[in-house]
């Protein structure tokens, strides 16, 4: 059951896939678990649904894990689903977000490439596609959205780590995410957990402009990096992406963005200065704690500003 | 299991957008086998990355006659590898 399920240490795929399901179990009347697609090898692509009820309610999108070898981001995703499903109606910010809205969570974007970390090398990024005429293997999911792609930011070159693939949504796993939000079409806000870099960010990484609700972005997310400081005092720097790390074409919270979804954003989890994203497994809970905060600050906003 | 005996990541710190740039040429230069953890994009914002054993001496050879500031992050990367599964299977241990 959950209350077995070690929050605190990091698990494998199967124990992941376990646990949602004791999750949709003990929460029956908020969280059920929905399979949006597989993986390049066939592995099943979960998310959890938290909903008070109705049909096509306003949502947000959450996900981690989309470069497996970020490891916190998955454990972090774990700790907040139990979180969400927790405070539904014992913390009122939480039970008025689910009221009003609905919770898609993926905890692992990327299993395959989650699943090799575990199995083969540690320090796998990228999917486990086949590149036609390379030896290598994988692209970096993270720059196969349809946003900019293949502009500056990202490599043509199949063995490399930020490599951009074929096509725009040639990746299984990014064209499950694309096809379930154009299918739900009210998606409120997409947010994408990566680490580690303590960085929050929002649009454009593809073109160094600014967007075009720049202003509000960039409050709420100083808003939000607040709210993570307020409980370790870990500071988060806030900014584009351009801005902020570099050009990056082709990256999610770019498409959700011109895809019309204005609240989008990517978090840069926390940096140790010792570990880099080896982050021990006793970072697991800080971590998700003043992540759920920033991701709060943020879920508020979207629930009293609807567009 | 790919081992990562010896490999070690530094934090390199660049002083100013020629650092920059050298470490930008560092990273395309494949023979290298340099796996960027964080790259390096801005004066004062440091660059992580996880260097194999056998290139170890080059690159700090290379960032020490260019005047680059840098430190260990990870002395010796498959230590930490080992402790992660090590806590892993304890925690897998006592859960049971």
């Amino acid at each position: 059951s959950t209350a077995t399920f070690n929050y605190g240490t990091y698990h494998s795929l199967d124990s992941i896939y376990a646990e949602l399901d004791h999750l949709a179990s003990a929460f029956n009347n908020i969280v059920r678990k929905i399979q949006i697609g597989e993986s390049y090898e066939k592995r099943p692509l979960f998310v959890l649904k938290f909903s008070t009820g109705g049909r096509k309610r306003p949502a947000i999108w959450l996900d981690a894990g989309i470069h497996s070898r970020e490891w916190v981001t998955q454990a972090s995703a774990m700790w907040i689903a139990k979180q969400i499903a927790s405070e539904y109606g014992n913390d009122p910010s939480t039970t008025s977000l689910l009221n009003k809205m609905d919770i898609f969570l993926l905890p692992v974007a990327n299993p395959d490439g989650y699943v090799f970390t575990h199995t083969t090398n540690r320090m796998w990024r990228k999917t486990r596609s086949r590149n036609k005429g390379s030896l290598c293997v994988g692209v970096d999911p993270n720059r196969n959205w349809d946003a900019g792609f293949g502009g500056p930011g990202a490599s043509n070159n199949p063995c490399s780590d930020s490599y951009r693939g074929p096509r725009a949504n040639s990746e299984v796993e990014v064209k499950s995410i694309v096809d379930f939000i154009r299918n739900h079409g009210n998606i409120q806000a997409f947010l994408t957990l990566h680490s580690y870099s303590q960085l929050l960010m929002y649009p454009y990484g593809y073109k160094c402009t600014q967007a075009a609700d720049y202003d509000e972005l960039d409050n709420l997310a100083r808003a939000a990096a607040y709210s993570i400081r307020s409980i370790y005092d870990t500071t988060f720097k806030v900014g584009s992406i351009c801005k902020t790390i570099y050009q990056a074409s082709g990256s999610s919270i770019d498409w959700s963005y011109d895809y019309g979804i204005k609240y989008s954003f990517a978090f840069e989890l926390r940096d140790t200065g010792r570990f880099g994203f080896l982050l021990p497994a006793n970072q697991i809970i800080p971590t998700a704690e003043e992540t759920w905060l920033g991701l709060k600050t943020i879920m508020e906003h979207v629930r009293d500003n609807p567009y | 299991l790919e081992t990562y005996v010896g490999h070690q990541v530094l934090r390199i710190k660049p002083k100013n957008e020629e650092e920059i740039k050298k470490l930008q040429h560092l990273e395309t230069m494949g023979h290298l086998e340099l796996d960027f953890w964080k790259n390096p994009t801005a004066p004062s914002f440091p660059a992580d990355v996880r260097i194999p054993a056998k290139r170890v001496p080059l690159v700090k050879a290379f960032l020490e006659s260019h005047g680059f500031e840098y430190s260990v992050l990870i002395k010796d990367l498959q230590v930490v590898l080992d402790k992660e599964k090590q806590d892993m299977a304890q925690s897998l241990q006592k859960d049971r």
